[in-house]
């Protein structure tokens, strides 16, 4: 599941 | 994942390469402020307390070991190793760091996503990275001349977040519902922090000459 506000970054 | 952001995270690491390899080939942190490399211990402590929540990718997990674990390693090396910590220049490295610290939080408290506890931390981590750059720039405007090492340090750090502001540009046009106002805004202001030193930076590159920054 993505994290709530797409912390898809470093 | 796109060509900017990797372009950043591989500037990000190559920044931590140059510093260690400077901290350890030398057996010297002259020229390098202890209370940067402290509060991005805080930045990054801040900013992955998900890694163990929320797995992402390999990389991601990977990165951001290797984020802590480095800044956690310059620390120590200039807290508590023997011949390194003698050539810290304590006397040059006098801002007030914990203002900032002070400062991102409450920020943070105050602009944030979601007021949960994660988001929050997200939040101060992304403003205390904005300006946790300057007791180091304003130490190498202290100390002057400033050392090859030193110096292509603080180029790539900063120039990584330029990549990551390409990243966001590239994502806002690419992915519908994209949107980190927080990171952007606060990814422009660091990266205008470097602006002078970038210039300073440029002109010794240009005239092959010591990098000089005016006191």
């Amino acid at each position: 599941t993505t994290p709530p506000s797409a912390k898809d970054e470093l | 994942m796109n060509i900017f952001r990797f372009a950043g995270d591989m500037t990000h690491l190559i920044s931590i390469v140059v510093l260690l390899l400077k901290i350890y080939a030398t057996k010297s942190c002259s020229g390098i402020s202890l209370k940067t490399q402290e509060l991005y211990v805080i930045v990054f402590l801040a900013r992955y307390l998900d890694l163990f929540t929320d797995f992402i990718s390999v990389y991601n997990t990977v990165m951001k070991l290797v984020f802590i674990g480095s800044s956690l390693a310059i620390v120590w090396c200039m807290r508590m190793h023997r011949a390194v910590k003698r050539t810290y220049d304590k006397e040059l490295d006098t801002f007030r760091h914990y203002f900032l610290v002070l400062g991102s939080f409450v920020l943070a408290l105050l602009l944030h996503e979601k007021f949960t506890f994660q988001e929050i931390f997200w939040a101060f981590s992304i403003y205390l990275e904005a300006v946790a750059i300057l007791p180091q720039l304003v130490m190498l405007q202290r100390s002057g001349n400033v050392d090859n090492l030193t110096g292509q340090y603080v180029f790539f750090l900063g120039a990584y977040r330029a990549f990551y502001i390409l990243n966001w540009i590239y994502r806002f046009f690419t992915e519908p519902h994209f949107s980190r106002w927080i990171a952007c805004l606060s990814g422009l202001v660091q990266t205008a922090f470097y602006a002078d030193f970038f210039y300073y930076y440029f002109i010794s590159w240009k005239n092959n000459a010591k990098l000089q920054l005016p006191a």
